[in-house]
């Protein structure tokens, strides 16, 4: 999207920067450290690097001003324009300028510092606004809480500028290697008939009939809910999906998110207040019994009486013999529950109360 | 201005603010002879197209309510 006439670039690769002053919605080193992440963000997939310099003033200088600063963009407090950064040229190129009187912060609240400067960043190296609502680079400013994860497109435009990172580990952005030996997930489950990956911001749909799985940002289906989840389980009698993230549980029906969610993990199935995360979670569709496993422990739950069995937690390796770690993920399958644990998979037989067979999760993919 | 549907005085504000400030809207209109419906229709085209809206050509609700979204102040269009 060729908008930015001859593309600007730098000729350097190192770039140093200057904070020239302060936001007095933010402590100083809140500032610096937001300011660091974001240059970071493109530091991790291009050649370049950037130094903070304090004598001088740096390639790229960020300042915070208040109304018209000479610079034909005056700010006016509003929410209509706080932020813009110039091309890479010398003097002001490159140079990113903030609206002293509007709010900062470093949370999800408007407007996230990290955020905006990552953006500014962006133009700051010579990129132009794209069209690609994922974008970091759209337009408008669609900062949610969820992790920041760089945009392929962003990705794909600054490697146009400067070419790919010399650095071995790439930020994938929209795309995700399954067949990568080393992958491990953030939770897995099963959901009528289908089992669903996660990872990241991404869902990855095992479908039967399907010869490859289906990868998409979790987003396009749920945007309310956070990406990384701890776990997720179906409680397919119910027809519901449940994801854990924190002490937090969310209950989904299709793409709903059903009202009063999320709620407290303490409240709404009775744990411990020192139970602060769930590892893994999966219901035993014939009993309706759905296990926590929670570090080395594990409880059970009746989903029709709605209530903690008596006498749990338990050890998890006294129950399933085998599973001597923690579990990072778990789901049914016929009449087996899949134990995942780092990038390894137990299958457990439910009958015979024992693990027969054991590798690694790249069958599912077909890799 | 024939291309603002509602009619209401603060949309045309907010159309004719956002055009200037990102699509170069006001130093078009000082060339001589121009069609000022045209040439307002063609920087909201451009905007729709950016925005990945319906491109109308016209101050629609979808594209009013971009408009109103937080943004970056660089400009889409650089003169």
């Amino acid at each position: 999207y060729a908008i930015t006439h001859n593309n600007p670039r730098w000729s350097k690769t190192h770039l140093t920067y200057s904070i020239l002053n302060y936001t007095p919605y933010l402590p100083r080193a809140v500032v610096e450290d937001a300011i660091e992440r974001a240059f970071r963000v493109w530091s991790d997939v291009t050649p370049l690097t950037f130094e903070r310099v304090f004598e001088k003033e740096g390639d790229i200088v960020l300042s915070f001003h208040r109304g018209d600063h000479s610079d034909l963009y005056p700010f006016d407090g509003s929410k209509d324009h706080f932020a813009h950064a110039f091309l890479p040229a010398p003097g002001m190129g490159g140079d990113v300028h903030y609206d002293l009187d509007q709010k900062w912060t470093d949370n999800s609240e408007n407007f996230n510092l990290f955020y905006v400067t990552a953006h500014e960043l962006g133009h700051s190296l010579g990129l132009s606004h794209s069209n690609d609502e994922e974008a970091l680079m759209y337009p408008s400013y669609t900062w949610s809480n969820k992790d920041f994860v760089l945009n392929q497109d962003d990705i794909n435009r600054i490697q146009a500028l400067y070419g790919p990172s010399t650095n071995p580990i790439q930020s994938t952005g929209a795309s995700l290697d399954v067949c990568n030996s080393g992958l491990t997930f953030d939770a897995i489950t099963t959901y009528r008939g289908e089992v669903i990956f996660f990872k990241d911001r991404f869902y990855i749909r095992v479908i039967s009939f399907l010869p490859e799985p289906m990868i998409n940002m979790i987003d396009l289906i749920w945007p309310t809910l956070p990406g990384k989840f701890d776990a997720a389980y179906e409680s397919s009698m119910v027809d519901e999906l449940r994801f854990f993230k924190g002490s937090k549980v969310w209950a989904v029906q299709e793409q709903n998110v059903l009202e009063g969610f999320p709620m407290d993990i303490h409240s709404y199935f009775g744990f411990p207040s020192n139970v602060t995360h769930i590892d893994a979670a999966v219901c035993e569709e014939e009993t309706g019994k759905t296990y926590f496993f929670v570090d080395h422990m594990y409880w059970r739950y009746d989903e029709n009486t709605r209530s903690m069995d008596p006498g749990y937690p338990r050890l998890i390796a006294e129950d399933f013999p085998g599973i001597n770690h923690k579990v990072d993920d778990v789901f049914q399958k016929e009449d087996y529950f899949y134990f995942f644990y780092q990038s390894i998979q137990h299958r457990f037989n439910l009958q015979t109360r024992r693990i027969d067979d054991s590798g690694d999760f790249s069958t599912w993919f077909n890799c | 201005f024939p291309v603002i549907q509602d009619g209401l005085q603060k949309n045309v504000k907010t159309v004719w603010k956002y055009l200037e400030n990102y699509y170069n809207l006001g130093k078009d209109m000082q060339a001589k002879n121009v069609n000022s419906k045209e040439v307002m229709a063609e920087k909201l085209r451009q905007m729709q197209q950016l925005f990945g809206l319906k491109v109308t050509g016209n101050s629609d609700p979808e594209t009013l309510n971009a408009m109103r979204k937080p943004r970056c102040g660089v400009p889409d269009v650089a003169p």
